[in-house]
């Protein structure tokens, strides 16, 4: 019952709106490109 | 508590830029054939910590061929990257470094470059002319009539070819070939090659003098050639590289004409 209470807290917690305008940060790799891509 | 482990390196962090051009350096100054390369992008970066103030890093380069030969002494941030209508070239490298208390050192590198698909080309401009294989004949009719038409002209050193840079033929409206190539200065005048090429060989590597030719031939609607070569004076070879070893030089056997 605990872990039970355990992942419904967990699941509780991840629901946890984000502030408005949240932009998650970009993915570090692969990095910006410096002329073009072909 | 064990420190936690640093966040992994992002591939436009500093330190992954630093990495990056101590590994285009390193390929650029190893490379013995073709142009200078830029970085474009660094795909992917892994580090494996050693211990203190020892990395071993894992690069994942993406490069574009510049138009600055590989012998050419312009510094890379001079060289103009190849543009896409030009028919770009791109490089793929794995690179290994390790980073001892804030230096770079390159421990293995591994490149694979091909052209831009010809389809990707046309798509955008199907006029653009395309880059054609080294050996196609009418590029080596092409090279071999530039040489002997500058070769005849000038007054200075007797040239002979080095290696062929790249090749392009347009079919329309006019019928041309447009190729470029390294050159070195011989141990003759052009005047004493009239009389024995045989005897013309690259000059030693104290006093060689390297360069490079632009040809352009139209054969039709009518025949017209322009050939332009220059030739970048003596350049005393890095000390770590020494000068038989030198990118771009691929000495053909002597006495190896351009005909």
């Amino acid at each position: 019952s605990v872990a039970k209470r355990a992942v419904a807290e967990a699941a509780q917690h991840d629901k946890v709106p984000r502030p408005v305008g949240f932009v998650p940060p970009p993915p570090p790799c692969p990095g910006k490109i410096r002329h073009f891509d072909i | 508590v064990p420190a936690a482990p640093s966040a992994p390196l992002g591939c436009d962090d500093p330190e992954s830029e630093a990495a990056a051009e101590a590994a285009v350096n390193y390929i650029n100054g190893h490379s013995h054939h073709g142009y200078k390369f830029a970085l474009n992008r660094i795909e992917d970066i892994r580090v494996v910590p050693q211990g203190p103030n020892n990395d071993i890093m894992f690069l994942e380069l993406d490069l574009l061929e510049t138009t600055c030969p590989i012998l050419s002494p312009t510094p890379l941030a001079n060289c103009s990257v190849r543009s896409f209508a030009e028919h770009a070239v791109e490089g793929d490298c794995d690179v290994k470094l390790q980073k001892l208390d804030g230096t770079f050192s390159v421990l293995a590198s591994k490149c694979h470059s091909h052209a831009d698909s010809a389809e990707d080309i046309v798509k955008i401009c199907p006029d653009c002319p395309l880059l054609v294989s080294l050996n196609n004949t009418e590029v080596l009719e092409t090279v071999s009539a530039a040489l002997n038409d500058y070769n005849s002209k000038t007054t200075d050193s007797y040239l002979r070819l080095l290696e062929i840079g790249r090749a392009k033929i347009q079919f329309h409206p006019a019928h041309v070939v447009v190729t470029e190539f390294a050159v070195g200065a011989t141990n003759c005048t052009a005047e004493q090659a009239k009389a024995n090429v045989e005897a013309c060989q690259l000059l030693p590597e104290d006093q060689s003098n390297f360069g490079f030719c632009t040809a352009t031939m139209v054969k039709r609607p009518s025949q017209d050639l322009k050939v332009d070569c220059q030739l970048y004076g003596h350049q005393v070879p890095a000390p770590d590289i020494p000068l038989l070893s030198r990118p771009g030089v691929t000495y053909i056997h002597p006495g190896h004409d351009t005909s």
